[in-house]
């Protein structure tokens, strides 16, 4: 563990808590997609399915029941809640995810570790969460202006993996095998989508101004 | 201690 994978994983941590929070404190989910929810849970599930069978450590198995327990939560508030789910841009949220899920596959299936049903399930994971944000993305377009909220979870999610970049550079640097080519390439796919969402969200903070983004 | 888990990072 280092100080880059630490900071991405609270980082994570953080953007899944803010969810909660607008969600939890406002009973609303305006502006958040829910399909990019339940492709984030589909991510969680699919990458942890050794969490009953490898113990790595305390850290490692509470965070992943974290990370699963949460984002089915929000998916299940944002599904059958009564009152949240009357606040979810239905028609706004139109992303065709299907497409992501069945690249994701036909890739993880092409390109893994080992060809194991867990190895290409951690794959198929790794390559959805690089564009589990579409969805989120276009309706942050569609809906215009951004509640901040909603700005702040992307935020932090795009924060996340920018710090793993820097684990996984300085995990290249100190440790004499480097195996994470599939996780390190598809996080600087994941980064950079974020990159323009960046420059729109740190142009609005310096003019302090609501983020508008380009329709 | 890093376990040599290929898959040790979240």
């Amino acid at each position: 563990m280092n100080i880059f994978r630490l900071a991405g994983d609270m980082t994570h941590l953080i953007s899944v808590l803010v969810l909660l929070l607008k969600i939890y404190a406002t009973k609303s989910c305006s502006g958040i997609s829910l399909k990019t929810q339940e492709l984030y849970a589909i991510v969680f599930v699919t990458r942890y399915l050794d969490l009953f069978t490898d113990f790595i450590s305390l850290y490692n198995t509470v965070m992943k029941l974290v990370f699963i327990g949460s984002s089915l939560a929000i998916v299940w508030c944002m599904r059958y809640h009564r009152v949240v789910r009357r606040s979810y841009d239905r028609e706004l949220d139109t992303f065709r995810y299907w497409i992501l899920l069945g690249v994701s596959f036909i890739l993880a299936l092409v390109l893994h570790e080992k060809f194991t049903l867990q190895e290409v399930f951690w794959a198929f994971s790794i390559y959805l969460e690089a564009v589990a944000i579409l969805p989120q993305l276009v309706l942050l377009q569609r809906s215009g202006n951004v509640d901040n909220l909603a700005g702040q979870y992307v935020f932090f999610l795009g924060a996340y993996r920018a710090f793993y970049i820097l684990n996984w550079i300085y995990r290249y640097l100190t440790e004499q095998r480097f195996t994470r080519w599939i996780s390190c390439v598809s996080g600087l796919v994941q980064t950079a989508l974020y990159a323009d969402f960046f420059y729109y969200y740190f142009i609005s903070w310096k003019n302090n101004a609501k983020l508008q983004l380009p329709a | 201690r890093e376990q040599p888990q290929d898959h040790d990072e979240l």
